[in-house]
């Protein structure tokens, strides 16, 4: 499972 | 926030501002995939799911809002406005884009960061947007001419998420542990099925001529 990343892109 | 992706939201947030020029200024949708438009409505609403419950910023939160309604916007006036409506090339418009909607869910569910709901939307929303310029490219095939308008809105749109790419890059070896590989290799993929478009679009404008479409 990949790393959970932030999503602070739009 | 980097000059990169603020470049590309700027870039989006371009293309979008042509659209919705294209579509008052001439009240005509001919050249425009309502397809692709409504695949892109699908995009933003699944991939902002967190738009209540996550603040990033002020500017994040904006841009949001803005690619939301501006997509339903859309949609909405090629499908209801008595004027528009009538310009919109139906029998050119025939994409199977359910298939894309599909293919984006299933590889959601088999390839995403969290087996959660947001983020399952999240990762089906990043695979579709990568898939949901092909309706609008193979339009502009069939109908062979673009008009100005149109041929910017789709050079922007592609151009928008080459930024995103150059912004990956950039975090890569800027922050520890960035790892985005959901999005960069679906914004590859995004971005190279630009590549032909990109190459006529250069050579039109190169040769200063009207930019065809081999059929």
């Amino acid at each position: 499972c990949l790393q959970e990343t932030q999503k602070d892109e739009l | 926030m980097n000059i990169f992706r603020f470049a590309g939201d700027m870039t989006h947030l371009i293309s979008i501002l042509v659209l919705l020029l294209k579509i008052y200024a001439t009240k005509s949708c001919s050249g425009i995939s309502l397809k692709t438009q409504e695949l892109y409505a699908l995009v933003f609403l699944t991939r902002y799911l967190d738009l209540f419950t996550d603040f990033i910023s002020v500017y994040n939160t904006i841009m949001k809002l803005v690619f939301i309604a501006s997509s339903l916007a859309v949609v909405c006036c090629m499908r209801m406005h008595r004027v528009v409506r009538r310009s919109y090339d139906k029998d050119l418009d025939t994409f199977r884009h359910y298939f894309l909607i599909l293919a984006s869910f299933v590889l959601a569910l088999l390839v995403n960061e969290k087996f959660t709901f947001q983020e399952i939307f999240w990762a089906f929303s990043i695979y579709l947007e990568a898939l949901a310029i092909l309706p609008q490219l193979v339009l502009l095939q069939r109908s062979g001419n673009v008009d100005n308008l149109t041929g910017q809105y789709v050079f922007f749109l592609g151009a928008y998420r080459a930024f995103y790419i150059l912004n990956w890059i950039y975090r890569y070896f800027t922050e520890q542990h960035f790892s985005r590989w959901i999005a960069c290799v679906s914004g590859l993929v995004q971005t190279v099925l630009y590549a032909d478009f990109f190459y006529y679009y250069f050579i039109s404008w190169k040769n200063n001529a009207k930019m065809q479409l081999p059929a």
